[in-house]
């Protein structure tokens, strides 16, 4: 039992110590509050953005809680791959250059699963190599399909 | 094993079928506030057997039944997927999992409804659709709902390490 | 007392509907639980976007739900404006058209008040007076002062 | 009555004095992230007089000062307004409000610290302090923290009510 947790724990911290140092130039971490007992134990997320020192998760900007929750749940996808991953808005606390790190990320990932990823900034929608729009008029949702990049930015756009 | 369609029928603000067909890679939705992107997001953790309605911001489950113009007393949500690599034990190059809610009222309790469950359009228990989504390694811990983006940094240790253990 | 409340209820309910239907072209309004005795009940909130029925908040979507909000902040603000707000991130739900519709109210009522306004979007930035740049080394803020929109495109531009 | 400058002295991650010049109208505020946006926002809550330092990130008031390559024992933070029009009642153009929070360990409470306020230079009470702030029509209802946008929708109907009270 403890084998087992031990076997995916390892993995799972490596990818996420290459993944967060990946994202940010920084350094992240997991560690078991019992290492002996892992099960009597939380699991720690320590990060350190670049310049800075170890620093507390309840500190941390919104953008640096999204870059350090992400690096998790890529971490785990490497040790298992899902067949597909549905993301709604991940890049809402983003800084432009934090997005397109993460876009890319995922356009990496997507060669092994499949991502369906909402968003509304633009810096995401250019990584994708589809999309689709979605409007509704009377409440009636409607999809139009394989929209490019210069037609969303028409449709996102302001007049 | 990929996602090959999404059929929405009638679930929150999809008012008629929509047949969402989608291709191996990176998918981006994009769209007005309140066109519908994250209600896509809510049929797909519909199929994956959400049991409360508040994690699809809803009060009781009846009130996924799209109301409009045409009010329909059912809804109706299909995940396809791709199998010709028989990664499920199922004979078949397509899984078609499909979740449906009808309204059924009674005298005594008029928000009562049946649910159904049906994998490749043969009725199936819960047990084993739910059984068959894990063999694909598909669960809701692959889905990020808006506003969830932070939820790793902001639970406890505890649940964090809970997570391992499930993948354990 | 209760004519007290009411003084401010009515008047405050008058500019949600007119501040919400400004917004969106649609309808919004309050409406008192216990209209004979306020204090207990509570405020309900309603909206109806246009095109659609009133609907109930929980199904409402990140965008609609910010819009509702900042509706009945702005219709406070209107009935006893405070010398100045401070308002981080609060088009970070918003698409498009409707942050740039956020950021022309906050100017129109940046006369009667001061706004200091953080954002990471382009569009609500291109509104403000004056834009001030926040960058950090080694852990240390430093603030750079009357950026122009064309820098802060440098800046949050992704090279 | 507006805002015209904010002074910040080791508070979280402004090593240093940073003084922050506002005009009137609409100021925007960008960078990137993790760069001390929001810190701004919670040094404004810090002089409101904010009293749970869960409001501004912070697990004790001690951590809200600067930790860096000079750990610093103190942190302070002025707003200073522009009264001209007396709208306070206080006979002077410009009312400073100033917050300070010091460290002082003891032997059994290591983390103790002290906790000044100042109004114009002047040692002030807390008491004095939120009274002039509550004339000057200014309170934590005027700011609107990160995440918080949709809060008037997510709160009770109850809790909503209760703004109209204190408004009344
Ligand atoms: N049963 C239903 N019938 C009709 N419309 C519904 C139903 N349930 C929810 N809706 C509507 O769906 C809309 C929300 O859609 P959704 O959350 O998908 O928007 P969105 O595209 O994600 O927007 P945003 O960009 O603001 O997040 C709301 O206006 C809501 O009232
Ligand atoms: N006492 C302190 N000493 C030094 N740095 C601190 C202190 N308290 C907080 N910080 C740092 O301040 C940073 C957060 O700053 P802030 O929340 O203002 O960022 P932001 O510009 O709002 O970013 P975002 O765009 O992501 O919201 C964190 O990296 C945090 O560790
Ligand atoms: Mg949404
Ligand atoms: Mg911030």
């Amino acid at each position: 039992k403890k084998e087992a947790f031990f076997e995916v724990f390892n993995k799972v911290r490596e990818n996420y110590r290459k993944i967060y140092s990946q994202l940010t130039g920084g350094e992240g971490d997991l560690i078991l509050e019992n290492e002996e007992n892992p099960f009597e134990g939380g699991l720690i997320i320590k990060v350190k953005p670049p310049g800075k020192r170890s620093l507390s998760l309840k500190s941390l900007s919104g953008g640096e809680k999204s870059i350090a929750s992400l690096s998790f749940i890529f971490a785990i996808q490497e040790y298992e791959p899902s067949s597909f991953y549905a993301l709604d808005e991940i890049d809402m606390f983003l800084d432009e250059k934090n997005a397109e790190k993460v876009a890319k990320m995922i356009s990496e990932n997507s060669r092994k699963a499949q991502f369906i990823v909402v968003s509304l900034r633009r810096i995401t929608l250019m990584q994708a190599d589809h999309i689709y729009g979605v409007t509704s008029s009377n409440g009636v949702s409607t999809i139009i399909g394989n929209v490019n990049v210069r037609e969303v930015e028409k449709m996102v756009e302001v007049k | 094993m990929y996602l090959r369609e999404i059929q929405i029928e009638n679930f929150k603000s999809f008012g008629n079928r929509v047949r969402i067909p989608f291709l191996t890679g990176f998918t981006a939705i994009t769209g007005p506030n309140g066109s519908g992107k994250s209600n896509i997001i809510d049929a797909i953790l519909f199929v994956l057997g959400v049991r409360s309605p508040k994690m699809v911001r809803a009060e009781r489950l009846t009130d996924l039944i799209h109301k409009g113009a045409k009010d329909a007393n059912y809804c109706k949500v299909s995940l396809i997927f791709d199998n010709s690599s028989r990664e499920l034990p199922v004979d078949s190059d397509e899984i078609i999992l499909t979740r449906k809610i009808k309204k059924a009222p009674l005298p005594n309790k008029p928000d009562n409804y049946y649910s159904y469950y049906y994998i490749n359009g043969k009725s199936a228990s819960l047990s084993e659709f739910i059984g068959l989504l894990s063999e694909g390694n598909i669960s809701e811990n692959c889905i990020v709902q808006q506003g969830d983006v932070t939820a790793i940094v902001e639970m406890s240790d505890m649940q964090r390490r809970k997570i391992i253990d499930e993948l354990a």
